[in-house]
């Protein structure tokens, strides 16, 4: 999974 | 969400309620960066406008209204409760030689687009790839905010660590806080290297940002291990 648009970190 | 995520998160959250902590019980800002602060509060606030798009889960929209509603408590303190108190002839480190170069980059160095696919965008030669206007949901706007907050929290945190060396003391309280902050990251990279181990998840962007920031904080803890564990203050 290569980060794009959804970041689920805070 | 994994063990180190949750920790770092934690010790993130306490970082900034011991600096509310101090200086609301001190009724004094003294020792602390004002800019870093605002930093950090420009920080949270174009990272978490996702908090108007997505919804991931419960906990993680309570900690970004809670990290957003922190940051801006901290700067009306320092700024206006307390103004008195601080410390502005010290916190002399010009912020706009950070967020003008990390502005840039964040276009040129993003997950939407490469340097080529920008200069198209700005030359509007394909209106699909407009970051605003008609048909565009401004997700591109916010992914470059996004990319802007991470490059920005990695180095926000100059203006404080450059007030310390020019005023050559920190309050232990202070230290603490730049403890935590500093740990916060640090359970970040572990947290990185266990997602890709479990999940194969890898955000380049944001391990190399977490990098930079983390190897900042390293010569601080050397001298927080070294000199506040055993005295009251941090000589340099």
């Amino acid at each position: 999974i290569i980060a794009r648009t959804r970041h689920d970190e805070l | 969400m994994n063990i180190f995520r949750l920790t770092g998160d934690l010790s993130h959250l306490a970082a900034i309620i011991i600096l509310l902590l101090k200086i609301w019980k001190t009724r004094s800002c003294a020792g602390i960066s004002g800019k870093s602060q605002i930093l950090f509060a420009l920080v949270f606030t174009t990272r978490y406008l996702d908090l108007l798009t997505s919804y991931i889960s419960l906990y993680n929209t309570f900690m970004k209204v809670v990290y957003i509603g922190c940051a801006y408590a901290t700067v009306y303190l320092i700024y206006m409760k307390f103004k008195a108190t601080y410390d502005g002839n010290h916190d002399t480190f010009r912020a706009e030689f950070l967020v003008v170069p990390v502005g840039g980059l964040s276009f040129l160095v993003n997950h939407d687009f490469t340097p080529l696919e920008f200069l198209l965008v700005i030359m509007y030669v394909s209106y699909d790839m407009a970051l605003c206007g008609p048909g565009s949901n401004c997700s591109h706007c916010f992914q470059i905010l996004w990319t802007f907050s991470i490059y920005l929290e990695s180095v926000a945190i100059l203006p404080q660590l450059f007030m310390i060396s020019k005023t050559g003391e920190a309050e232990t309280i202070t230290t603490h806080y730049l403890f935590f902050l500093g740990l916060y990251r640090a359970l970040y990279l572990i947290n990185w290297i266990w997602r890709f181990y479990f999940e194969g998840f890898f955000d380049l962007i944001a391990i190399v940002a977490g990098v930079v920031q983390t190897i900042l904080y390293c010569d601080f803890f050397y001298l927080y291990v070294t000199k506040v564990v055993y005295s009251e203050r941090l000589p340099l």
